[in-house]
């Protein structure tokens, strides 16, 4: 475990909490896309098919339990909660996101370490998370005013794979095992999608202004 | 092996 990878964990971990403190006090999940965090439920159940047959650590296995818990309990929430659900605007977050799970799994039937089920989930978890940002841009487009908590949600989901990108540098010059190319491709296709969002988000904080998306 | 692929990750 090195610093990049701590780092991008609890990066990760802030952006889920966020998300969660969000919703969670102020019962509001306006700005915030469903489709997104129904792909990321389906990211973390396909990607932790091994917590229950591969220990790794129990901070591993910790946070695979927070990230499966979290995500499904935000679908839940936004789905379900007879205040939060009034606060979405499903007109308004129509991507179509079973148009982006269609090809993450026929790639991962294609292209893959080994062809086996839990590698082909995993390596499926892993295009899919590249893509499952994609409904949350366009609806933060699409919204006129974007709150500060969505904003710091989007901004965090996105450092955290950055950070890990370091990690994965780190890695390759320090230790003899390495990380598979295709976890280096979709992490850095997933970290270069929120580049614009990355560059209105950096101007609102310098110019002190409400964060806007151009459509 | 020396090649081994690491899923130590999240």
């Amino acid at each position: 475990m090195n610093i990049f990878r701590l780092a991008g964990d609890m990066t990760h971990l802030a952006s889920v909490l966020v998300l969660l403190l969000k919703i969670h006090t102020i019962k509001s999940c306006a700005g915030v896309s469903l489709k997104t965090q129904e792909l990321y439920a389906l990211v973390f159940a396909t990607r932790y098919l091994d917590i229950v047959t591969d220990f790794i650590s129990v901070y591993n296995t910790v946070m695979k339990l927070i990230f499966l818990g979290s995500s499904f309990s935000i679908v839940w929430y936004i789905r379900h909660h007879r205040v939060v659900r009034r606060s979405y605007d499903k007109d308004q977050d129509t991507f179509r996101h079973y148009l982006l799970m269609i090809p993450c799994m026929l790639l991962a039937l294609f292209v893959h370490e080994k062809f086996t089920f839990k590698e082909v989930m995993w390596t499926f978890s892993l295009y899919l998370e590249a893509v499952a940002i994609l409904p949350q841009l366009v609806l933060l487009q699409r919204t006129r005013n974007i709150d500060n908590l969505t904003g710091q949600y989007v901004f965090l989901l996105g450092a955290y794979r950055g950070l890990y990108i370091f990690n994965w540098i780190y890695r390759y010059f320090t230790e003899p095992h390495f990380v598979h190319w295709i976890t280096w491709i979709a992490g850095v296709v997933q970290t270069l999608l929120y580049a614009d969002f990355f560059y209105y988000y950096f101007e609102s904080w310098k110019n002190n202004v409400r964060l806007q998306l151009p459509a | 092996d020396e090649h081994h692929v690491v899923k130590d990750e999240l």
